[in-house]
């Protein structure tokens, strides 16, 4: 697999607690298959964008990242 | 709009509120009347009212915490997480944290938050209401800076919290009731100072509701009247009748339910709407006002503006918009007062008589609507053009009642 830059992971950490707090995505440590996990995460992502408004790419591109990064209300968008 | 799952409401109209503690960014007298305008947000579109208690437990108790205050969700330092709330339950159900890391501002700066904002958003959660992906909407997640002088609920917000609790009964609940105030958590020097020794003024309670005159009462007289922010408030005694723009019903309150410190029975009022300013006067005192919050070096002797001491109250006074004075009524003559240089105009007093034809008496107050005045005299209103001074027609007082 392509090792990812160190920015690109901080900003992957970064989209990954905030999908956990307001989208509801959960991370399997435990998954063997990373994939699994990144598909899951995309699909997450594309839920934060359609939400939004934003192009849904299921990509963190940089438009999603700004978005993640406004101050914004600490209750999720979406909620089981 | 969204909902949280089961849809979660409260099940009364009376649901109350109490604040912990503030803010060390504003004024405490600045974040009571931040989440009171918020609150009013919310009932002006339903049936609820907001109480606010001073001690004990509220169904919404509000708070300024930092990093972990005791919930699951700690707050992240400045920026990120500005605040959240809960759905309505018991227990910390319908309860707002601030993230006390951020600035929090009274007005928009680009270097803080505007608490009514942050909190009108919060409270639409306390009340039941999730987030919203419509942009523009007070409950889309995101903050967005956003003129809060006149601000309007969002049509989409009305419909979520309408889908909740229907529309108001009547007229616009009364937004927030002090009750009795206990001692408050505000220092002495931002406690606005009371007007004279406290008569007992009666709370609107049931037991001993105060007899206020009816509306189409044909004998209907006013002590005071002033528009503030687009309305128009009538006083008479200890009672305001609340004329708004936006519904057609008259809203009944009592001064103290608006500045819990003024007591019964102004002598006159007006507003210097480019200064958000209501002035309101009793004896040979006034006070200034900005929407509920009372001027903290309130009151002062009315010499200040330029009175002789022989003058002990005055009748009335109104201000013109457009040539910036302001006209104070005293038994059969007016002085003119300059906003802009703050002092009386030469040549005054005059006689009313001789400069407002048709005006042949004293004023018990004044009003400056649509390009006209209108003086009350008795059960009667005069109105007359502002360039020409020429009477036009004569009313009763209550002619704005819709009788």
């Amino acid at each position: 697999f392509p090792v990812v830059p160190e920015k690109e992971n901080e900003d992957m950490q970064f989209a990954k607690k905030y999908l956990e707090n307001f989208y509801d995505f959960k991370e399997e440590k435990n998954s063997l298959f990373k994939s699994k996990n990144l598909n899951h995460m995309a699909d997450k992502i594309r839920e934060m964008q359609s939400f939004f408004g934003l192009e849904v790419t299921g990509e963190l591109n940089h438009k999603t990242l700004d978005m993640m990064k406004q101050p914004r209300c600490g209750i999720p968008d979406v909620r089981s | 709009y969204s909902t949280f799952p089961q849809s979660p409401r409260w099940k009364k109209d009376d649901v109350t509120y109490r604040i912990l503690n503030y803010t060390p960014d504003l004024l405490q007298a600045d974040v009571d009347e931040a989440i009171a305008k918020a609150f009013q947000l919310w009932s002006s579109v339903t049936p609820l009212r907001f109480i606010r208690l001073y001690s004990g437990q509220a169904d919404i108790m509000i708070s300024f915490a930092s990093g972990f205050h005791g919930d699951f969700y700690s707050f992240d330092g400045p920026g990120g997480t500005l605040a959240h709330a809960y759905p309505p339950s018991s227990g910390i159900g319908g309860d707002a944290h601030f993230d006390e890391d951020e600035n929090w501002t009274k007005f928009n700066t680009y270097s803080g938050y505007n608490l009514f904002l942050v909190a009108a958003h919060e409270l639409g959660h306390s009340l039941g209401l999730g987030h919203s992906n419509v942009f523009g909407a007070l409950m889309y997640p995101i903050y967005m800076a956003t003129d809060t002088r006149d601000y309007r609920l969002p049509q989409d917000d009305i419909d979520g919290i309408q889908a909740l609790y229907g529309r108001p009964r009547q007229s616009p609940a009364l937004p927030t009731k002090a009750f009795p105030q206990e001692p408050t958590e505000m220092t002495p020097a931002e406690a606005p100072t009371e007007m004279s020794p406290r008569e007992e003024t009666t709370e609107m309670t049931p037991s001993k509701t105060p007899t206020r005159p009816k509306d189409c009462d044909p004998h209907l007289t006013f002590d005071a009247v002033t528009t503030l922010r687009g309305e128009i408030l009538f006083f008479k005694d200890s009672y305001v009748w609340r004329k708004s723009p936006y519904f057609l019903d008259i809203e009944h309150d009592t001064i103290s339910s608006f500045w819990p410190p003024l007591v019964a029975g102004f002598d006159a009022a007006y507003e210097v709407d480019k200064k958000d300013r209501v002035m309101f006067f009793k004896d040979d005192q006034y006070w200034a006002v900005s929407g509920y919050s009372i001027e903290p070096d309130s009151p002062k002797p009315i010499q200040n503006l330029g009175f002789p001491t022989s003058i002990r109250k005055i009748d009335a006074a109104v201000h013109d918009e457009k040539t910036k004075k302001t006209y104070f009524f005293v038994g059969n003559k007016y002085w003119s007062f300059n906003e802009n240089t703050q002092s009386m105009e030469r040549g005054y007093p005059r006689k009313i008589a001789a400069d407002f034809q048709g005006i042949g008496h004293t004023i018990d107050a004044a009003l400056q609507k649509n390009g006209r005045f209108y003086f009350f005299h008795g059960s009667n209103q005069y109105e007359v053009d502002i360039k020409n001074k020429k009477l036009i027609r004569i009313m009763k007082s209550n002619s704005w009642f819709n009788c």
